[in-house]
């Protein structure tokens, strides 16, 4: 599975994810990734794309919940994701990748790693694997 | 506002034995993605522009599982699905079972600002593709000799796996938790847990 997410100048966030699923998967088997919601969010607050195992996102509603978090709990991005990666996958495995309207970038994973890459307008770029 | 932000994943879970020239690929493609997000964000495309830019190269590069180099099915075939979301007005388009659509990202896209639903799946999104003129190739194309290698190994330990990298020496000893971990199953089929996705 693959992602993006981003906010712009303009404070605006969108997210994107594209996936070939599982391998060996039953013909016809839908996973989290175009599951908005699950796989992909993005409202006012916040973009979200996940991966990993998508059984679990799906159960979990993985994406949707970050910005849930931080709409009615108050939590700032990183909180959030780490809630949701903690408190949502039970004994799933999966990681996401998130910004927030704010200009911050988030990402967490309870997998062995994740490949990831990360940028900022103020200069702060991270490309990364393990964890 | 706190200005542009970008970040991209090309999947969760890696095999523990991930050879280096592969890991120093898989950097090289992240960074190449995230330099086409920022030179996008540097000329005010919006985010929605941006997000699909940089999920059609990855779409396009075997490396990891999307698009061309995607996992395969139990009949050896491909079958895409993508989403894509845009915050301001929560508005979204998604596509599932894709078969000769080169781009699904863009088909996502596509059903989100010219069709009146937000989710298309295999013929109706197929049929889809057709009328809004988006390339199409033959299933082969998404096929990679790897993948084919990969959904051997699966078939011959029965399991479905997350990713489509796996360690030379087969699944058992790819694990990193707990034996037990490994013996978890989704759908009746064995799951291994630390083949990467």
């Amino acid at each position: 599975t693959v992602g993006c997410v981003v906010v712009d100048s303009q404070g605006r966030c969108a997210a994107a994810t594209s996936t070939g699923g599982l391998m060996n998967k039953m013909a016809g088997r839908i996973g989290d990734s175009p599951l908005i919601g699950a796989g992909t969010y993005a409202c006012d607050l916040c973009g979200v794309s996940c991966t990993g195992e998508g059984e679990a996102i799906i159960r979990g509603t993985l994406a949707r919940d970050v910005a849930a978090v931080m709409e009615y709990k108050g939590l700032s991005l990183q909180e959030a994701v780490d809630f949701v990666v903690n408190e949502r996958l039970d004994e799933g495995r999966a990681g996401l990748i998130a910004v927030s309207r704010n200009g911050e970038v988030a990402c967490r994973f309870n997998t062995n790693a994740m490949f990831r890459g990360f940028a900022t307008e103020d200069g702060f770029t991270e490309v990364g694997i393990w964890d | 506002m706190g200005g542009w932000a970008i970040a991209v994943h090309g999947g969760a879970g890696v095999d523990p034995n991930l050879p280096q020239e592969r890991q120093e690929e898989a950097k090289k493609l992240l960074a190449r993605c995230l330099d086409l997000g920022i030179s996008a964000l540097r000329s005010n495309l919006p985010a929605i522009d941006a997000v699909e830019l940089v999920v059609r190269e990855l779409e396009t590069d075997p490396l990891f599982n999307s698009g061309r180099g995607s996992a395969l099915t139990e009949n050896g075939t491909v079958e895409m699905e993508a989403s894509i979301m845009d915050g301001p007005k929560r508005r979204c388009g998604a596509v599932s079972g894709l078969t000769t659509v080169k781009n699904p990202i863009s088909l996502a896209r596509l059903v989100m600002e010219k069709s009146p639903h937000s989710y298309l799946a295999f013929s109706g999104a197929e049929e889809f593709a057709r009328q809004q003129g988006v390339e199409t190739v033959d299933n082969g194309y998404f096929i990679t000799e790897e993948n084919l290698g990969m959904l051997k190994l699966a078939k011959e330990a029965n399991s479905i796996l997350f990713d489509y990298r796996i360690p030379a020496v087969g699944l058992e000893s790819c694990s990193v938790g707990p034996p037990d971990d490994n013996l978890l199953a989704m759908n009746g089929l064995p799951i291994s847990l630390y083949a990467p996705e």
